[in-house]
This record gives structure tokens, C-alpha cells and sequence, in this order.
């Protein structure tokens, strides 16, 4: 490994990221957890913490540019150089630039994550099956609205299971339209547009009003890419056009014909001879998580590594099942030295975006076949604990909770109860039946509403509300607007106000428990706010003013200011000897 | 039968990548890296022979240390690749 003349690195351990623009290819959740995760490369392994800005001036800045994009050193169009960042310290120093003339998905070719529909957000299944026949890209087949869909899984036919497919009629990004969807036809310096334009940018990207004038309404908003659009050339973004005319042969499918570097493209109009019109057909990609990890390796003060394997060489790679190289370990440790506290998990695969997004249709037609949207949910088995058994012992509680200043630990219808003042040993089992009868042995989260002092429990899709030992439930999670395809909810913080937020997989809404109803614009993904700590915790739970993240026998601690400030053990709360 | 095709190169407008030959891709290349640049001791810059700059690129990279433009060394140079110069003066 190597690093910057002078060893450049940052003089704080808190670093933190903005991302201040996102590429029309991936999605935005897909790119924040890719940012996310290849942040937390580095800081699985070093002292070093990631937290977030929304506005204001990070460490890193992080961006999306084609060309000259604002510093002396341009890119080069597709392919070629990716991306590039700058060592620690003040001003451009430490950001990061990604080239958007290069198609980035997650290494292995389109990854066209769902909205809406009955598939949660999956991603497409290519080729899929629908009324006999075979797709490998999103379609607008038995629509009316044009707008792309998409099976999740081989066979719609058969499975039912679908989304819609990114589209500027689906939603925009970045702008300041709040994500609304294009208007079709808009006005703009007085001439009419029935499509996403390049007009009046000179950075080639492609943007659209959200109402029909933006020379009144001045709203607007960038298209995300079609999964059949075209990289790069001069028309990115459009669909390839086929048959296409070159060199006055007809063309019915992307070719190399007039490159010399091999490379697939195709006319986005019928005729390239005329209109000149062209850019490079979809490949694989490159993975986003992967180069990120490495600008932000140099964001932290690594140079490039001269071991072929080692995630600081010069030249891409795509690695399905990515883990860092010694080389990097050392090179990070060199600077910063190791991480301490529990020893990290290995970092997850770079291909997962499974988050669920919020599910419905938009107010348009489904496929012809109306998919069916009931979700089921098969209850999970378990072994109860024997009552002996040491709480210590336990690697993975079901809910923590505090309860009239006591933590709460539940585990298959028991529960011990630990304080941090008096007598500090932990007290139980007991039995939670006899407390708060008619609940499952199973529970997945907890907690109290200050003001009322009612205890709310949840289970798999079900929710219980007691006033002592008087019950109210089981109800449904969806009364509450959680998505029906939500499985279960883990973990839960108190706000103040009457409002609960409540976490499930990598989001999590706010409840107003006044009108026991979820707030409008959730649900937020877990690093929106809580930047640095695990984005699989199965448990989330307020405790002494701070907010604890469980995975298995760890918990990340965070301030009311979203710091972590301490990763300990479960035990430690627990007063475990 | 079909006909073959008579390939002719094209210049594809906006496209950056211009088809040039491989000697002037690895100049190129060479200079951007911070390959052909060097630091004397006295602290003024000079330019190493395209010799020298391939032998430090082969070295960067793991190849074989020939000083010579040979295919692998093409192949290296025309991989996807961070914009990052090796070579700092």
C-alpha cells in the first residue's frame, strides 16, 4: 500500500459525506446504500465513523459529473476513467467525482429496482414470461398508460408478482419537484416539449417540468434512465431506435460496426446517416460500491496499491463476494489504526438492495391481469428458553425496551429487567404472560408512550396496546399505514410529542400516537438519519436519552445528536458479571 | 451467403475516445499517470524517456518489466480504471 506524500489524513475520526447529486442509472436508495456500505469498508476495520450531511459543507462531497466537471481534471466519456477523489483537507479536498458518462449499476447488469406493484421494490427478473411471452427489459405491454413494468419473477403468468420499472412518468430526482413525475406536454422559454430535453443545460443531463410550464411554475426535475436507454454518445437516455440505418445498411440490433474499440451502440432514430443521433448500448456496468470504496480509500489518505488484488489498484474489477485485501487493512491501520470494541461482521455482499419501498399502485392500470396484493406471513418457530437459563447467555434477545426507568430484555415469553441504579443486578425471568396477558411468546419490539404510559408491543404483523393489564388488540399493522407487505416491525423509538418512530428492515416511519396513524412522507431509509450505525439491527430502543441499535450481542449507542459514541455489548446492560 | 460487412471507422460525434493508434494512447496514458514525469533532486521536474515511464507503469502495475510497449502493456492501459494519477512529483 501506499499513501500520500506527507501521510495526508483527516484529524478527526467523525468524518462526514454529502452527496450532492445522484446519476440518472440506479435509483436513489440503491446509491445511498452503495455510498453507505462502501463507507463502511473502511470503517469496519479502522476507528474511523461515516455520518451524513444533508446541507452544509462535509469532508467529502460527493458528486456526479460528465466532461469538465468543475475541476482540471475532465472525464473521458464512457469507459476509460471512472471516477477520481482527492486526499484529506480543506475545499476539494477529500470529495469525490464520479464519472456519469459511465453506466453504474452493481457490477452485474441492469439492476432495475421496482416501485410500487406487489413486489415490495424486488428487483426485475429478466427474462421474464408475461401472456406467453419472453422479456428481458421493461415493458409497457398490457398498458395503457405507458408506463414500463416489469415481472419480478420469471413467470408472471404464474407468480403475479410485479413493479414499475424506472421512468420520468413514475418520478424525477435531484430538481426541486420533490421527486413528482414529468408533465407531458411543457413549456420552456415559450416552446413546447413532450419529452425529457438536454435544453438549456450544458452538462447533458436530462430534466423535465413537473407541471405543464415551467416558464411559470419554474418546477422541475432530472429523468431517471430507462433501463433500454443508451450511455453516453449524444443521446443518453433515449431508447435505441431499430431498425436503424448506418452507412445505409439496416441495423435490428446494437452493433460495432465503425468503432474500432469494439464497443456496442445504436442510432436512437431511425436513420444515423441523417441524424447523427447514437449512443452505446446497456452492458454490464460498473459496480458503484465497488469504485466508491476505492475514491474513498483515497478520500481517507491511500494512494494507489501496487497489489493486483487489493482494492487501491489502479484499474476496476468487478468481485462478486467483495471483502478488503490485507493490503488495504494495513495500509488504513497505517494511518489510523485498528478499530475497537466488538470485532466487525464481515461486510455484506455489494449486490443487496433489498429494501422494501413503499407499496400501492400508481393511480394508473395495473398489467391486464390484476395481480393479487395479499401477503402472508408464515409464523416462526422457536425454542422457548429454560427459565434457569443466565440471560447472560442469550445471543440475540427478541425486544429491549425501558419501562419506568428499567431496560426491559424479552426472550420467548420471559423477560429480565436490569437498572443502572440501586441494586445493578439484572432481576427475572419472568414470565410476560402474567404481566401482559393474551400476548404471543414471540415479540419483536416494545415500548412505552411517555405521556400516557401505555405499553405497545408488537408481533410479526400484529400490535397490542395495554393499560395495565387491560388489552386493546391485536390489531394489524397496515390500520396504522405500515405497508401491508411490512413482515414485522423491530425496534422503536419514543420522539416526544406523541410521535414513536418505528423500524423495520432498512426504514423507518414515524407514528403520531394520538391519531395512530403513520406520518406523511415516510418511510426514510435507517441512514437518512442514523448515519454509522448497522442498517440490520433487529432491535432499535431509547434508553437514558440515547439511541441503542442491537445486532446480535453488540449495540451501537448514539447521541441525540446522531453521533455513535460508544459500540458495546448486550451483556453490559444486562449488568452481566 | 451473406455479404461481409466492410468496416470503416467512423468519427462518432461527441465521442471523446478518438481512434488513435496504441503509441499515442500510451503517451498519453504515460503523461496523465504521472508515468513521464520526474522529480530531481533539486527539485526541478523532467521528463523520463517512454523507456523508463513504461518500466515504472510495469512496475505500478505488476506486469513484466520489459520497457517496451507490448500487449499486455496495451491491454493494462486500455482497462477501465480510477483518475487518480500512480505517480505523484
Amino acid at each position: 500500500y501506499k499513501t500520500f506524500d506527507g501521510d495526508l489524513k483527516w484529524d478527526h475520526n467523525d468524518v462526514t459525506y454529502r452527496i450532492l447529486n445522484y446519476s440518472p442509472d440506479l435509483d436513489v436508495s440503491t446509491i445511498d446504500d452503495a455510498f453507505a456500505r462502501a463507507f463502511k469498508v473502511w470503517s469496519d476495520v479502522t476507528p474511523l465513523t461515516f455520518r451524513r450531511l444533508y446541507d452544509g459543507t462535509a469532508d467529502i462531497m460527493i458528486s456526479f459529473g460528465k466532461k469538465d466537471h468543475g475541476d482540471f481534471y475532465p472525464f473521458d466519456g464512457k469507459d476509460g476513467l471512472l471516477a477520481h477523489a482527492y486526499p484529506p483537507g480543506e475545499g476539494v479536498q477529500g470529495d469525490a467525482h464520479f464519472d456519469d458518462d459511465e453506466y453504474w449499476t452493481l457490477g452485474k447488469g441492469p439492476a432495475i429496482k421496482t416501485y410500487f406493484g406487489n413486489a415490495d421494490g424486488a428487483l426485475c427478473n429478466f427474462p421474464f414470461r408475461f401472456e406467453g411471452k419472453s422479456y428481458s427489459s421493461c415493458t409497457t405491454e398490457g398498458r395503457e398508460d405507458g408506463l414500463p413494468w416489469c415481472a419480478t419473477t420469471a413467470d408472471y403468468d404464474k407468480d403475479k408478482k410485479y413493479g414499475f420499472c424506472p421512468s420520468e412518468l413514475l418520478y424525477t430526482f435531484d430538481g426541486n419537484a420533490d421527486g413528482e413525475a414529468c408533465v407531458f406536454p411543457f413549456e420552456f422559454e415559450g416552446k413546447t416539449y413532450t419529452s425529457c430535453t438536454t435544453d438549456g443545460r450544458d452538462d447533458g443531463y436530462r430534466w423535465c417540468a413537473t407541471t405543464s410550464s415551467f416558464d411559470k411554475d419554474k418546477k422541475y426535475g432530472f429523468c431517471p434512465n430507462r433501463d433500454t436507454a443508451v450511455i453516453g454518445g449524444n443521446s443518453e437516455g433515449e431508447p435505441c431506435q431499430f431498425p436503424f440505418i448506418f452507412l445505409e445498411k439496416s441495423y435490428t440490433s446494437c452493433t460495432s460496426e465503425g468503432r474500432s474499440d469494439g464497443k456496442l451502440w445504436c442510432a436512437t432514430t431511425s436513420n444515423y446517416d441523417k441524424d447523427q443521433k447514437w449512443g452505446f448500448c446497456p452492458d454490464k456496468g460498473y459496480s458503484l460500491f465497488l469504485v466508491a470504496a476505492h475514491e474513498f480509500g483515497h478520500a481517507l489518505g491511500l494512494d494507489h496499491s501496487n497489489i493486483q488484488d487489493a482494492l487501491m489498484y489502479p484499474m476496476y474489477k468487478y468481485i462478486a463476494d467483495f471483502s478488503l485485501h490485507q493490503d488495504d487493512i494495513e495500509g488504513i491501520q497505517y494511518l489510523y489504526g485498528p478499530k475497537k470494541g466488538p470485532k466487525p461482521t464481515p461486510p455484506k455482499p455489494s449486490t443487496t438492495t433489498s429494501s422494501p419501498v413503499s407499496t400501492g399502485k400508481p393511480n394508473k392500470k395495473t398489467p391486464q391481469t390484476t395481480p393479487s396484493t395479499a401477503s402472508t406471513t408464515t409464523p416462526s418457530v422457536y425454542t422457548p428458553v429454560d427459565p434457569s437459563v443466565d440471560p447472560c447467555t442469550v445471543d440475540k434477545f427478541d425486544a429491549i425496551t425501558e419501562i419506568q426507568g428499567e431496560l426491559h430484555f424479552f426472550k420467548d415469553g420471559y423477560y429480565w429487567t436490569s437498572s443502572n441504579r440501586g441494586n445493578k443486578e439484572h432481576k427475572g425471568p419472568f414470565m410476560v404472560s402474567e404481566r401482559w396477558p393474551g400476548l404471543p411468546a414471540k415479540l419483536d419490539t416494545a415500548f412505552e408512550d411517555p405521556l400516557t404510559k401505555q405499553m405497545y408491543f408488537f408481533a410479526g404483523t400484529q400490535f397490542w396496546e395495554f393499560t395495565g393489564k387491560d388489552v386493546r388488540g391485536p390489531r394489524s399493522i397496515e390500520k396504522l399505514g405500515l405497508p401491508g407487505s411490512l413482515k414485522k416491525v423491530e425496534g422503536s423509538l419514543q420522539r416526544g410529542k406523541g410521535k414513536v418512530l418505528l423500524f423495520s428492515g432498512e426504514n423507518y416511519w414515524r407514528l403520531n400516537l394520538k391519531t395512530q396513524k403513520i406520518d406523511k412522507g415516510y418511510p426514510y431509509h435507517i441512514d437518512n438519519k442514523f448515519g454509522g450505525v448497522p442498517v440490520d439491527a433487529h432491535d432499535v430502543f431509547l434508553y437514558n436519552g440515547h439511541y441503542f441499535f442491537c445486532r446480535e450481542i453488540y449495540y451501537w449507542r448514539m447521541t441525540s445528536k446522531y453521533q455513535v459514541d460508544r459500540v458495546g455489548y448486550i451483556y453490559e446492560l444486562l449488568n452481566c458479571p | 451467403w451473406s455479404k461481409p460487412i466492410d468496416s470503416k471507422d467512423v468519427s462518432f460525434p461527441e465521442d471523446i475516445l478518438k481512434n488513435m493508434t496504441d503509441i499515442q494512447m500510451a503517451d498519453s496514458y504515460l503523461e496523465r499517470f504521472g508515468y513521464k514525469m520526474i522529480l530531481h533532486k533539486s527539485g526541478r521536474q523532467g521528463a523520463v524517456s517512454n523507456s523508463k515511464a513504461l518500466k515504472r507503469l510495469q512496475t505500478q502495475l505488476g506486469l513484466e518489466e520489459t520497457g517496451e510497449l507490448d500487449q499486455p502493456t496495451i491491454d493494462a492501459m486500455k482497462k477501465p480504471r480510477c483518475g487518480v494519477p500512480d505517480v505523484r512529483n
